[in-house]
């Protein structure tokens, strides 16, 4: 473990809590995109079915337990919590997800690192997370105004992918047999759909102004 | 000899 991947991890986790701040805070989830949240328990849920059977270390296992556990109590809160599911912003995030999901799969099953059940799964897990926040990009694009937490919690998403690029460049200097292009090529997809709103990101804490994107 | 380190990261 070096310091990016930690960095990564930690950003990855603070996002999460913030995510969970601003719903148990403001019982609201206005703003978030409730298909960006299943795709990315979809994403852990594939990702993570070597739980039981491949032991890394306590670390790697309660992170993975908390990132299931916390995507999913996230999906049950805007989808059935008496009072967050009312602010869900329904009309704005029709995103047709399941083109996402059905291409990460077909994309999974022709290219991956071996032809096995967990493999295509970790391989779809990998694509689907890359596009995952699509949704909830195009959210907070029709909506314009962008709440604090929730431009936190993209911003804390964004630097979690960052600092995993930084881990990657990192590994790769340092181990001699790292070569993951699967995990690579899709991280810099991800990051790079995030540059867009950093930009805009940056520019309201430049002149310390409300985020706001343009429609 | 280092096995094929599985998936390490999260």
């Amino acid at each position: 473990m070096n310091i990016f991947r930690l960095a990564g991890d930690m950003t990855h986790l603070i996002s999460v809590l913030v995510l969970l701040l601003k719903i148990y805070a403001t019982k609201s989830c206005s703003g978030i995109s409730l298909k960006t949240q299943e795709l990315y328990a979809m994403v852990f849920l594939a990702r993570y079915l070597d739980l039981f059977s491949d032991f890394i270390s306590l670390y790697n296992t309660v992170m993975k337990l908390v990132f299931i556990g916390s995507s999913l109590a996230i999906v049950w809160c805007m989808r059935y919590h008496r009072v967050v599911r009312r602010s869900y912003d329904r009309e704005l995030d029709t995103f047709r997800y399941w083109i996402l999901v059905g291409a990460c799969f077909t994309l999974a099953l022709v290219l991956h690192e071996k032809f096995s059940f967990q493999e295509v799964f970790w391989a779809f897990s990998i694509y689907l997370e890359a596009v995952a926040i699509l949704p909830q990009l195009v959210l907070l694009q029709r909506s314009g105004n962008v709440d604090n937490l929730t431009g936190q919690y993209v911003f804390f998403l964004g630097a979690y992918r960052a600092f995993y690029i930084l881990n990657w460049i990192y590994r790769y200097l340092t181990e001699p047999r790292f070569t993951r292009w699967i995990s690579c090529v899709s991280g810099l997809v991800q990051t790079a759909l995030y540059a867009d709103f950093f930009y805009y990101y940056f520019i309201s804490w430049k002149n310390n102004a409300k985020l706001q994107l343009p429609a | 000899e280092e096995e094929e380190d599985g998936h390490d990261e999260l």
